[in-house]
């Protein structure tokens, strides 16, 4: 299966 | 105080259009530079980043750096009150705690006037690293728009893959799957219906196909679209807004196990 990943995991909080 | 003066409303309506299904209430920034938007939708799945250039307003007085926290749905509302040809003005004084849209017909013989609450919305913008791409496709907005709506009647996910022939869209479900391949063709009579593939390696991403198809409802704002794919990134799909800014769609990519 595939896993969903988010934008947080690759761009960080300013 | 801020007012800014759109002649082209109908960008602004289109705006909205392509993005208050993917991102309930999210905050305007308004400086020197221009009118931006960056949010999340609800998973933090997709990130839309909106770029209005203060050049391109007829008239643009912003006299301090001001966030305004708006319901995207009811913003649209009150857009889809303008007409296709009005100028369209976003009013705020300072301190207040509404904003005014003001629509004018192309002859000045009507003016409306739409006063919405602003809201109040804690959201931190994320850092989007300016990143070399492994692949850039650049190709007709209606093309693409019209491959996800495809496949999406097939499966729920498509994986794009780029290599020296092309770039390919595919998907599998339940009655079978479907590979859609668009290559390289810019002997076309008009530059906007041509297909660019920029590839410095090849590049493979799975990706959620209705949060593509929520992607192409920007597809009136440009007759292309720029699909940018890296291995290590989320895809960014971009339609530049005529002469003004661009709205870039990013989408984290679904990882295999």
């Amino acid at each position: 299966g595939c896993n969903q990943s988010t934008i947080t995991e690759f761009f960080g909080k300013l | 105080m801020l007012e800014l003066r759109l002649v082209q409303g109908n960008l602004l309506k289109k705006v909205l259009e392509a993005v208050k299904d993917l991102v309930t209430d999210a905050n305007f920034d308004c400086s020197s530079t221009g009118f931006s938007l960056q949010a999340m939708d609800s998973s933090h799945v997709a990130l839309v980043a909106l770029l209005l250039r203060s050049e391109g307003f007829e008239h643009y007085r912003c006299d301090r750096n001001v966030s305004m926290g708006m319901n995207l749905n009811n913003m649209a509302k009150m857009l889809k009150c303008a007409g296709n040809d009005d100028i369209v003005t976003i009013k705020a004084d300072d301190g207040s705690d509404t904003v005014t849209f003001m629509f004018e017909s192309p002859n000045q013989d009507k003016i409306a006037d739409f006063e919405m609450k602003l809201m109040d919305i804690d959201s931190e913008h994320l850092g989007i690293p300016e990143a070399e791409y492994h692949a850039i496709v650049r190709m007709p907005s209606s093309e693409f728009a019209r491959i996800c709506k495809d496949l999406s009647s097939i499966g729920d996910t498509v994986v794009i893959s780029v290599t020296k022939e092309g770039v390919k869209f595919s998907t599998r479900g339940d009655i079978g799957n479907a590979n859609v391949v668009c290559r390289q063709n810019t002997t076309v009579d008009k530059p906007e219906e041509s297909t660019t593939i920029e590839m410095h390696e090849p590049v493979s991403l799975t990706f959620a196909l209705r949060y593509m198809n929520s992607f192409t409802k920007a597809t009136p704002l440009s007759s292309t679209v720029t699909i940018s794919l890296s291995s290590e990134l989320p895809v960014v799909v971009e339609y530049k807004i005529a002469e003004m800014g661009y709205i870039r769609f990013y989408l984290a990519p679904k990882i295999e196990d």
